[in-house]
């Protein structure tokens, strides 16, 4: 069942944008990211979790991304920085 | 990694648990409390930095167990998935809070199956709120990825990767050798029953306990949002919800490490509010506590204030305008701990503060955002900025903050044969056994 969680493909972007392997959606183009910039951004989360960077989505990077962390991103600036304001 | 937005360019950073647990049977209000305290400390112990707990609303990181959308734009996914996450130093007002999802099963001691470990998620957590980011070292305590408990929190010792990190914001604490690298030889020892800052007394009252019922104190203070009141070598403590912690008293000595052990009683206690350290009064000495032992070079005159050579009766902030009030039989000054000053133009005479009686015991500020002043067994309460005391005063301390009935006596003879006089009337036989008795505090 985690396998098959990160087969859908929005989940997966969903994933790596929320920690900052992917850019953000774009307003014009959603979430239209090329595979290579896919491939980029599993291989970016591969090497920052300690795996090996093949860019392939094995299961041990499913079992990585299920593992329960933090909520921060680990790769961009669009982290929780303290300009966002509370609602 | 991202990289780290800022720091803190304060030194001092206050700390409250706004929401605990709902769960709280899994862990209770003190014990969070203590984590938290010693999560934060790994921190402190390396880097100049202080953090002290506070009461009401107002505090530098502000802990919240709280679940799913939470109204900070990073809402919680359920059990697993993300566990917790920190806001950066900055100019928010957001900046340094700290949330844990609560829909986790928070742990502490437990087996790495058996849940969250709280102390380690709270050091990661907390290396966020001074300004750490993410990093790829495995072996780094700010790695994202949850790698299970750390081990006891009072023998945690914070990997060579993330002190590096901390120096770089804010430079080595004194005493801190920068240049030892952790022996990589060493093994994890095993967790040990944590030692709690809380009084945690196993030697039994002596026979000379007071009758917290049926006496007037020495002295009362508010630290770290609970009261205290003291009488001759023992104090009562009451949680911030004014719950007593224990019928019977602790021996001051056992808790405020390095006041002179021939110190039979203490004039006046309260809390500074420039840097939360503790000040003890006793005649024309005082001395300076942080957190619960004596700071160097203490104890000093009570000149340093700008006070007479014969001491204090009482001495409370003020919350109305956060200025220390000292009084004196029948006069009182009012001092700036921040700028560490007498204002001008005290002593003034203590009728001015209208129904305070005059040769206090001692007052203290509260959570209500009232004065409390005491004398004898009664007590006056003086709300906000007013400087007259409330109708209907003065009240019983016993009854309104001891948990005394009418009437009512703990003294050795109710209480000195193995059983425990409660406020109900209900008697519950001791588990003492070798003349050691082992108390449990889930309040």
């Amino acid at each position: 069942p985690q396998i098959t969680k990160y087969k859908n493909m929005r989940s997966l972007k969903d994933w790596l944008s929320k920690f900052g392997y992917l850019p953000p959606p774009d307003s014009v183009t959603g979430q239209l990211q090329t595979k290579e910039a896919l491939t980029e951004a599993i291989k970016a989360m591969q090497k920052f979790g300690g795996l090996e960077e093949t860019g392939v989505l094995d299961e041990a990077t499913l079992v990585l991304m299920k593992t329960p962390r933090c909520s921060l991103p680990d790769m961009s600036d669009a982290g929780m920085d303290s300009g966002r304001q509370k609602r | 990694a991202a990289s780290s937005p800022t720091k803190w360019y304060k030194r001092h950073l206050s700390w409250r648990v706004r929401k605990f647990p709902k769960e709280s049977h899994l862990l209770g209000h003190d014990t969070v409390r203590a984590l938290m305290y010693y999560a934060l400390k790994v921190w402190s112990d390396i880097a100049p930095l202080n953090f002290h707990e506070v009461a009401g609303s107002e505090a530098d990181i502000q802990i919240d167990f709280t679940k799913a959308d939470h109204d900070d734009g990073y809402p919680f996914d359920g059990p697993g998935g993300t566990v917790a996450h920190a806001f950066f130093p900055g100019d928010s007002y957001a900046a340094g809070d700290t949330h844990f999802d609560d829909d986790e099963s928070w742990t502490f001691r437990s087996p790495d199956s058996h849940g969250m470990d709280l102390f380690a998620v709270a050091v990661h957590e907390f290396g966020h709120a001074i300004g750490l980011a993410h990093t790829s070292a495995k072996k780094s305590i700010m790695m994202p990825y949850y790698q299970g408990p750390v081990g006891d929190p009072l023998k945690y010792n914070l990997p060579y990767e993330d002190k590096v990190h901390i120096w770089q914001l804010y430079g080595v604490r004194d005493s801190v050798s920068h240049t030892a690298r952790p022996d990589v030889s060493r093994t994890d020892d095993p967790p040990v029953l944590l030692d709690l800052p809380e009084n945690r007394s196993t030697v039994p009252p002596a026979q000379d306990a007071p009758d917290r019922c049926n006496t007037h104190f020495d002295a009362v203070a508010q630290i770290r949002g609970e009261a205290f009141f003291f009488k001759g070598k023992y104090f009562w403590r009451l949680t911030r919800e004014k719950h007593l912690v224990s019928l019977r008293p602790a021996q001051i000595h056992r808790f405020w490490r390095g006041l002179p052990l021939n110190l039979d009683s203490v004039d006046a206690v309260y809390e500074r509010p420039s840097d939360h350290k503790i000040v003890f009064f006793k005649g024309e000495k005082y001395w300076v506590f942080k957190d619960n032992n004596v700071e160097e070079g203490y104890p000093r005159l009570t000149s340093d204030f700008g006070l007479p050579l014969e001491g204090v009766d009482a001495a409370f902030v003020w919350p109305h305008n956060d200025k220390t009030y000292f009084f004196m039989d029948r006069r009182y000054w009012r001092y700036d701990d921040h700028l560490r000053r007498m204002d001008l133009g005290y002593p003034k005479d203590t009728m001015l503060w209208k129904g305070v009686p005059t040769l206090l015991d001692d007052a203290m500020r509260w959570s209500d955002g009232s004065s409390y002043f005491f004398k004898g067994k009664e007590y006056w309460r003086v709300q906000g900025s007013d400087m007259e005391v409330e109708v209907g005063y003065p009240r019983s301390i016993g009854k309104d903050w001891l948990a005394c009935r009418e009437m009512q006596s703990d003294s050795p003879a109710a209480d000195g044969n193995g059983t425990e006089t409660r406020s109900q009337g209900q008697h519950h036989v001791s588990h003492a056994e070798n003349g050691y008795e082992v108390c449990s505090c889930t309040s």
